[in-house]
């Protein structure tokens, strides 16, 4: 892991670029790769870790940063980058899942909205594409995927914060994740997407209460994460279906993921409960990932296992 | 984001959630929890971004309505300050 990068505190996304050059420099584990492009044409990077083998290794998609304003979800993503990095070879369950699993992070799908929120508005949610000849902008790329589109909890309004596009993918961010996912689901087991508040880890549907079809084990994998958080932080997460614990949404990616076959599909929202929102300060950093890190890597193990 | 706050609400009947919707649709205020409207519940988490010039008025509307509310966030700019201007001298 290169030194000299601070991880407990919020990096523009222009650190975040050279971050991931680094890392990927300085790491036979890691390699950067293309995704797509961006509204306002910048690249989108996501990261492979993936340990030199000869057998066929399944896959773990990671990514954070969807709503541009939940800044600890990209700080999350890159605090789980180092600390694979620096654990891999002392960390038993580090060791043993990396043997059989590659991990694929994206630590900002939304970057023109990252941007916009360090440059122009701290609270901007949505990407940056311009509607109604450029008199709106944005489309919550939650709200864009291809599950029950505009079924529910969605606004067609491009003023709203949940406006959910002109049709299903009509974002190239959203485009972008779903063509990776689409071409590699075969091989993937779990996705991952990581928000900002309300300690929850949310499961399949949004769309809909009809359960997934393998609700009980879903279940049972989350309350094992909320367990172990609990166990050693003390941490009060709630699981169960966003349908029924929090509200109904429908193009969200997690359950676009479950749709096309990924058996294990989870939100997380991290672990402010509304003491800060959305502006988490930056001391809250390193509690809030290392928990999490405990979280994601007990949902990981499991996988691992089974 | 100078002098906005964020407040904590569970209002406690159908009367009060309308109000709340009314309150909120005009005077177009942020939702943070939950994002929509119509997902205002008795009985549940609403937090809202109110900007400052609109504080007292919201404040004074659910006082009249019986709405009992918390402030979450005093000043959304003094913590958005904490996290960005110190990242700023820090790269500086």
């Amino acid at each position: 892991v290169p030194e000299g990068y601070n991880y407990t505190k919020y990096h523009p996304m222009e650190e975040i670029y050279e971050w991931m050059t680094q890392i990927e420099k300085n790491s036979e584990l890691v390699t950067q790769h293309h995704l797509g492009d961006t509204v306002e044409n910048r690249t989108i990077y996501y990261l492979q870790i993936s340990q030199p083998s000869n057998k066929p290794k399944k896959i773990i998609w990671m990514d954070c940063g969807i709503h541009a304003r939940e800044w600890i979800a990209p700080a999350f993503c890159q605090w789980f980058v180092k600390e694979i990095l620096q654990n891999y070879e002392s960390d038993a369950t580090i060791r043993r899942f990396l043997q059989n699993l590659d991990l694929y992070v994206l630590p900002v799908i939304n970057i023109d909205g990252y941007i916009y929120s360090w440059e122009a508005e701290r609270l901007w949610r949505k990407n940056r594409a311009p509607y109604m000849n450029g008199t709106c902008y944005g489309t919550d790329l939650n709200r864009n995927f291809n599950s029950s589109w505009g079924s529910i909890g969605v606004s067609f309004n491009c003023t709203s914060e949940v406006f959910c596009g002109s049709g299903p993918e009509s974002e190239p961010e959203t485009r972008a994740v779903a063509q990776l996912i689409e071409q590699k689901k075969s091989d993937i087991l779990c996705y991952l997407t990581v928000h900002s508040y309300g300690q929850y880890i949310l499961t399949p549907y949004g769309s809909t209460t009809t359960p997934p079809s393998n609700n009980e084990e879903l279940m049972q994998v989350a309350q094992k994460a909320a367990a172990a958080l609990m166990g050693k932080y003390g941490t009060s997460y709630k699981v169960g279906s966003t349908s029924s614990i929090l509200y109904n949404n429908s193009g969200s990616s997690r359950d676009w993921a479950h749709m096309i076959g990924i058996p294990f599909s989870y939100t997380f929202e991290l672990r402010d409960k509304g003491t800060y929102g959305f502006v988490l300060p930056p001391d809250q950093i390193q509690p809030t990932c290392e928990e999490t890190m405990l979280a994601v890597t007990t949902i990981i193990d499991y996988v691992d296992q089974k | 984001y100078d002098g906005d706050q964020v407040l904590h609400i569970v209002p406690e009947t159908f009367q009060q959630v309308q109000h709340l919707q009314h309150l909120c649709s005009t005077l177009m205020l942020d939702l943070w929890k939950p994002q929509l409207l119509e997902d205002i519940r008795a009985g549940e988490d609403l937090h809202i971004r109110v900007p400052a010039p609109l504080v007292q008025e919201v404040k004074d509307s659910l006082d009249q309505h019986m709405i009992s509310y918390k402030v979450l966030i005093n000043d959304v700019q003094e913590l958005v300050d904490e996290s960005t201007l110190k990242e700023r001298s820090q790269r500086q």
